[in-house]
């Protein structure tokens, strides 16, 4: 009969402080350790190198979300994908990325410039496109993002596009009348498209802290967020928001970006990603 | 919200005539807990906590005030004492013209803020000039442009060059020309962790030579908020600190982090995305936000 593993005071506050800086936050650190505990009483772990291997484990269970085949198919066209977060989270840049992968895979890319407000905005995408060699739909800026929208759903449907990419302006989920203005954006889309946004990706800010769940839970209320993506973590930050924050909403996440560069995007990986944390 | 959580906590404490270390040990678990919570770097998390239990132990126990109250009261004092210190504008230069250079991470918030800068300190009676050196980024000098245009604050364009270190000398010699007293460089994003970009930022330094070396955090930063703080520091030498999106509702212990292990002052703090949601960093309400 195997002898239960004690696991010691110091190492599990040597544990707690990998989680804590890892941005896990307090309260899904301890529900960690408590299974942590829990998988030393039940004999799961017997010996202290099993350990990590084990918090690695359940923080994958935590982050892994059962998807579902017809969520990766693409099954209308063109395929809407609304970008959604903070400001300078990586939304405009991860949407060069995605139109390149997508590109890669064959795909007509469309892409919306509905950041209509921030200085330059809608050069920077332009930029990006000109980049990947897709189609772009812009506007004078101030111009009403709707109408931007607007114009891309009907061009993305006219040119036969697989997929129509929107890029929409930063905002502090804190403002009521600019996630009021996300809505609209929404609604506009539905109108023309009635399943439509088909993907409402929030891109997170991989150095984020704690904040980040207000943000998903924010914009969540007024959106339909089917998916995260977490950028910049070619960083020193390991990203640890999202464990606590897919555990407890349920959205996954589905793309990381590792770089400012256009190949710098992955798809999810929790394996990984939970290897990566500890 | 710390006070009704340590209340619950010090009603052991009430009849007792002094705080001692064996009392507080359950108060200050509270506070590290709420520090964390508002993502404070541990290391300085812990070294805030050494310094409430140096401070509360052996005080004896208000008459007036509930034992929760008191233990705030520190927790608040020592916060306010570590954030602040004396309000500190911009270092102008002895002679000649003054410079001044941001840095920090991706999309923090650098190039606004060189906007709001350069509208603040025109307001102050300075002539300011902005510069980009940003060379990475798809339109990252029409945005500084575009702001410069709507501040009616001339930028240095450097049509052209490709190169930062040649930008920035072109920026210098076009003040000289134009009789400008202020130069604002914008630089690019860039991670602690990336040698080549951080040896790009000393290099600007060493060429610049500016009186300011501000360093631009998004309070929303996590606990890597200390170690790129630090870093950055190290390397290039931080005069100062601008703390962004402050007009979230993130709780912002990036301030206390960067605060804690570079000692530079907090400025400045962005309220907003107009150049206009600008204003000089206030360590009281910074340290109530952090607290909850
Ligand atoms: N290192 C790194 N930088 C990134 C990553 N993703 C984006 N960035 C950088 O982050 C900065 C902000 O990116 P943007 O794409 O402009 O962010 P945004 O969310 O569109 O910003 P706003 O539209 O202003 O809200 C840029 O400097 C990007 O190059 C990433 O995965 N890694
Ligand atoms: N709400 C709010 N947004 C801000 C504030 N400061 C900057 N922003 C926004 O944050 C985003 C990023 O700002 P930038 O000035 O482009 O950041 P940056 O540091 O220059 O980014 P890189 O050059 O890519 O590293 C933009 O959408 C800004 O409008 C602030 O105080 N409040
Ligand atoms: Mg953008
Ligand atoms: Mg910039």
């Amino acid at each position: 009969t195997t002898r239960k593993i004690k696991i010691d005071d110091e190492l599990l506050e040597e544990l707690e402080e990998a989680l804590i800086m890892a941005d896990i936050g307090m309260p899904t650190t301890t529900q960690l350790l408590e299974s942590l505990r829990l998988g030393a009483k039940n004999k799961e772990l017997t010996k202290p190198e099993e350990v990590r291997p084990f918090l690695a484990k359940e923080i994958r269970k935590l982050i892994t979300v059962k998807s579902t085949a017809k969520d990766e198919e693409m099954a209308e066209k063109p395929h809407v994908i609304l970008m959604i977060g903070v400001n300078g989270a990586g939304k405009t840049t991860t949407i060069g990325k995605l139109a390149n992968y997508y590109k890669n895979e064959g795909k007509e890319v469309l892409l919306a410039a509905a950041d209509t407000f921030r200085a330059a905005a809608v050069d920077q995408l332009a930029e990006w496109c000109n980049r990947v060699g897709c189609d772009i739909v812009k506007h004078h800026p101030n111009s009403d993002p709707s109408a931007v929208v607007f114009d891309a759903m009907k061009a993305g449907i006219a040119r036969k596009k697989d997929i129509v990419i929107v890029d929409t302006a930063g905002r502090l989920h804190t403002r009521t009348n600019l996630m009021d203005q996300l809505a609209k954006i929404r609604k506009i889309i539905s109108r023309q498209m009635p399943s439509a946004p088909h993907e409402t990706l929030l891109v997170l800010d991989g150095t984020t802290g704690q904040n980040a769940l207000n943000q998903v839970k924010e914009f969540n209320a007024v959106m339909n967020v089917t998916g995260l993506v977490l950028t910049k973590l070619d960083g020193s930050s390991k990203g640890g928001a999202v464990v606590g924050i897919v555990n407890e909403t349920g959205i996954a996440v589905k793309f990381i970006g590792i770089g400012e560069k256009i190949d710098d995007l992955q798809r999810f990986d929790p394996e990984l990603f939970s290897k990566a944390l500890l | 919200q710390l006070e009704s959580r340590l209340s619950a906590t010090l009603k052991k404490i009430r009849g007792l005539a002094r705080l001692t270390e064996a009392n507080m040990t359950e108060a200050l678990k509270e506070v590290r807990t709420a520090l964390l919570e508002a993502d404070v770097a541990l290391p300085v998390v812990k070294d805030f906590i050494a310094t409430i239990k140096k401070e509360s132990s052996g005080k004896d126990v208000h008459k007036s005030l509930s034992p929760g109250q008191q233990v705030v009261k520190i927790v608040h004092q020592e916060l306010v004492k570590l954030l602040g210190g004396e309000l500190v504008g911009i270092t102008k230069a002895e002679k000649g013209p003054t410079v001044i250079l941001m840095a920090g991470l991706q999309g923090s918030g650098k190039t606004t803020t060189t906007g709001k800068l350069a509208l603040l300190l025109s307001k102050e009676k300075y002539s300011p000039m902005i510069v980009s050196a940003d060379v990475y980024r798809p339109a990252a000098r029409e945005q500084l442009a575009v702001l410069g245009e709507q501040l009616e604050i001339p930028v240095f364009k450097g049509d052209g060059l490709s190169d930062p270190l040649k930008i920035v000398k072109g920026a210098l010699k076009e003040l000289k020309k134009e009789s400008l007293d202020l130069l604002i460089i914008d630089t690019a994003g860039r991670l602690q962790v990336d040698e080549e970009m951080m040896a790009e930022l000393e290099a600007i330094k060493k060429l610049a030579t500016p009186t300011e070396t501000l360093f631009v955090a998004d309070a929303m930063t996590g606990q890597q908020a200390a170690e790129v703080a630090k870093t950055f520091h190290e390397r290039v030498g931080i005069t100062g600190v601008v703390l962004t999106k402050l007009d979230g509702d993130a709780r912002g212990g990036a301030a206390l982090s960067v605060k804690g292990v570079t000692g530079c002052p907090i400025k400045f703090s962005g309220i907003g995305e107009k150049s206009d949601q600008f204003e000089q960093f206030h360590p009281d309400r910074m340290a109530q936000r952090i607290l909850g």
